[in-house]
């Protein structure tokens, strides 16, 4: 554990608690894509089918059972209590785009050709295109109430702060995970964009608006 | 590079 993987995991732990809590203060999921939470709650349980077999840490251990439940506490929320307040009309992006592509690679690009590794490649490969129908709602709509854009900030920067991690490791371990370090590379680019206009009009106070 | 990734990573 170094220091840029704790605060990645925290920001990534702090954007779920923030999107709760914006479901519960707002009583609404309105802009938020249920296919991104969908696909989260599929990235979760198919990366840490591990908690069967190996053991971490108790950090680990709590972090991933948090991870999964969490995921499916939102999914639970947003198809009981908040339905109504969810607008599937404009959350169109087509996952089959996603989920395809990403079977075959991991197909391809695994470290074993076992099951679980297989699994364990196609969350990685997942999650850094899950954000994709989030991202897509968000290009729809042309605008984000500003608790959302907190949330995808925590979200981005959970993911910047894992390429230092992983720099840091390779110089200090001499760890290096190319499946991971691909993946989250593409991955936090998708939030480059989001962040241009996060950081120009969100931290200046003024309202999440894309350019027409 | 496979055997020295140790998936101690969330």
């Amino acid at each position: 554990m170094n220091l840029f993987r704790f605060l990645g995991d925290t920001a990534h732990l702090a954007s779920i608690l923030v999107l709760i809590h914006k479901m519960h203060t707002t009583k609404s999921c309105r802009g938020i894509s249920f296919k991104t939470q969908a696909l989260y709650v599929a990235v979760f349980v198919t990366r840490y089918l591990d908690l069967f077999y190996r053991w971490v840490s108790l950090y680990n251990f709590f972090m991933k059972l948090f991870f999964i439940g969490s995921s499916c506490y939102i999914l639970f929320l947003m198809k009981t209590k908040f339905r109504p307040t969810q607008d599937p009309a404009i959350d169109t992006f087509r996952i089959e785009y996603l989920l395809g592509p990403c079977t075959v690679i991991a197909l391809i690009f695994n470290y074993k050709f076992s099951p679980t590794e297989i699994l364990w490649s196609f969350s990685i490969f997942l999650e850094s295109v899950a954000i994709l129908p989030q991202l897509f709602l968000l290009q729809r709509t042309g605008e984000a109430e500003t608790i959302t854009t907190h949330y995808l900030a925590a979200l981005g920067i959970y993911r910047a702060l894992y390429i230092p991690n992983w720099i840091y490791r390779y110089f200090t371990e001499g760890v290096v995970d190319p499946i991971a370090i691909t993946a989250g590379l593409v991955q936090t680019g998708l939030y480059i964009d989001f962040f241009y206009v996060y950081v120009t009009k969100v931290l200046q106070g003024q309202k999440f608006e894309l350019p027409a | 590079a496979a055997d020295r990734h140790t998936k101690d990573e969330l």
